[in-house]
């Protein structure tokens, strides 16, 4: 069997600017993933290294980058499956660590649930020593911009998105 | 968000995604991607896919796991995507992306917004772009 991976940087709209950093990302990522394939390497951890590679990047919405809430803070979700046996690990609400997808990875691994949220996710990743980093770590001047943009009185984020997926 | 979808030399699939959702979004908003089978789903029997898009209505069709139904009725990975995007703007006027990969190692990345940004590797081949045709 021929190794394959497929990875996205996301379908909302990419501005000009923004466009080679996307597309140089998205390949690094992919790269990256296809080097663990090729090194004999699980499924699970190729799709883990490139979507690491993505939350470390700071033009994506993940990790590093990611947009904030109406509080200006991140709130970040992830998940991972292994379709050999059709395990999963969640975390959602999760707002101090550099790479969701590892925790996420650990709760399939290291517990009997596929979710964890919020609280319950913090007090995981302590468990397991996932290291904290302060939160202003993962908000990139980008998103407090556009987080101040739509706060905004004449601003309608959701009819601004509504478009764009 | 960003995701991640591969198959293996032993023929297994897998699925990552993660994201920081919807700018200004309410406190303990949770979107697709936390759900098993909405923002992302690996069954080796199927194949493996990972969404991005509109969280609500990725949600409400179930989105990744749509897509190996319809795989598993029979449809490659492009006709499988596009059959369950165009339900889900259809039915619901959401828009989004995947990328799915079926236990070939047959692979699409597919999009009803106007860009993605994705990238591809087979048999050493890289494949990437952002609109619509690339």
């Amino acid at each position: 069997m021929k190794p394959v991976i497929v990875v996205h940087g996301g379908a909302g709209r990419i501005f000009k600017e923004q466009e080679e950093g996307c597309r140089a990302g998205v390949v690094r990522a992919a790269l990256r993933g296809y080097s663990v394939l090729k090194q004999g390497g699980s499924a699970v951890d190729s799709v883990e290294e490139a979507v690491r590679s993505m939350e470390d990047d700071p033009h994506f919405n993940a990790g590093c980058g990611s947009v904030l809430n109406e509080k200006g803070e991140v709130e970040m979700d992830a998940i991972i499956m292994d379709g050999k046996n059709l395990d999963s690990g969640a975390v959602s609400a999760v707002k101090c660590i550099a790479n969701p997808i590892k925790l996420a990875r650990l709760v399939m691994e290291k517990t009997k649930h596929v979710l964890l949220t919020d609280h319950g996710a913090h007090l995981f990743a302590q468990a397991t020593g996932v290291p904290e980093v302060p939160r202003e770590k993962l908000i990139t001047e980008r998103s407090r911009e556009r987080w101040k943009k739509n706060l905004e009185p004449d601003s309608n984020p959701e009819e601004f998105q509504k478009d764009l997926g | 968000t960003v995701g991640a979808v591969a198959v293996d030399s032993g023929g297994n699939v897998a699925c990552a995604t993660s994201t920081g959702g919807l700018s200004n979004k309410l406190i303990g908003r949770v979107g697709d991607t936390a759900c098993i089978g909405s923002g992302g789903y690996a069954d080796n029997h199927f194949g493996a896919t990972s969404t991005t898009g509109h969280g609500e209505s990725i949600m409400k069709v179930v989105l990744a796991r749509l897509i190996l139904y319809h795989m598993e009725q029979g449809m490659p990975p492009e006709v499988a995507a596009d059959t369950a995007l165009d339900y889900m703007k259809t039915r619901v006027g959401g828009l989004g992306g995947v990328i799915v990969v079926n236990k070939a190692g047959e692979w699409a990345a597919r999009f009803s917004t106007k860009q993605m940004s994705w990238a591809a590797v087979e048999d050493d081949n890289l494949h990437y772009g952002i609109y619509a045709g690339e």
